[in-house]
């Protein structure tokens, strides 16, 4: 455990909590794609099958349970307690553009043939692109809550960290996983363009609304 | 056995 990799983990955990706290508060998932979130749990649910088969200390069993609970009652929130305020005419994104290739690639390229390292590999690269859903429904409408940009950056700066982690433990521990860190790129680079404008108008205390 | 070592992360 080093600070990079610690930081992200608390970070990818603000991102969850506050869009947790954005839905339940305002009693409202507008602008949030319910796709993503649905595709961040399944990303859950087939990372951490290992809860069932290995332990590995009792920060990564309380994190990963707490993510997984997280990722479900977000789910729920969206389409069930809260489903007359999602917005699906602006959630277009097809998915099976994603779900399709990820599969594929997960079978083709992966550690090991095997089904829990398949089913690994998947939610490593579907993760990757799992937020896509939820940029494009922003690129639709042109616009984000402020708050919705809090869950992007936190969101994003949580893979960002862990590239300095995967840096910081290939030098001191001689630790590198190609799959990891190659996903981890793209699902950085993703965010690149919303940095930007997070940093440009979101802190500078402007609405994040693109141009026509 | 390959890349079992990043199963530590989250």
């Amino acid at each position: 455990m080093n600070i990079f990799r610690l930081t992200g983990d608390l970070s990818h955990l603000a991102a969850i909590i506050i869009l947790l706290l954005k839905i339940w508060k305002t009693r409202s998932c507008a602008g949030i794609s319910g796709k993503s979130q649905i595709l961040f749990a399944l990303v859950f649910t087939t990372r951490y099958l290992d809860l069932f088969s290995s332990f590995i200390s009792l920060y990564n069993t309380v994190m990963k349970v707490i993510y997984i609970m997280c990722a479900y009652a977000t789910v729920y929130l969206i389409y069930g307690k809260f489903k007359a305020t999602y917005d699906g005419n602006h959630d277009t994104f097809r998915v099976e553009f994603l779900l399709i290739p990820v599969v594929l690639l997960a079978v083709l390229i992966n550690h090991a043939f095997a089904p829990m390292e398949i089913l690994w590999t998947f939610s490593i690269y579907l993760e990757s692109v799992a937020i896509l859903p939820q940029l494009f429904m922003i690129s639709k409408t042109g616009e984000a809550e402020t708050i919705t940009t809090h869950y992007l950056f936190f969101l994003g700066l949580y893979r960002t960290l862990y590239l300095f982690n995967w840096i910081w433990r290939f030098y001191f521990e001689g630790f590198f996983d190609l799959i990891a860190v190659v996903a981890g790129l793209v699902q950085t680079i993703l965010y690149c363009d919303f940095f930007y404008l997070y940093i440009t108008k979101v802190l500078k205390g402007k609405k994040l609304s693109l141009p026509a | 056995r390959p890349g079992s070592c990043q199963k530590d992360e989250l």
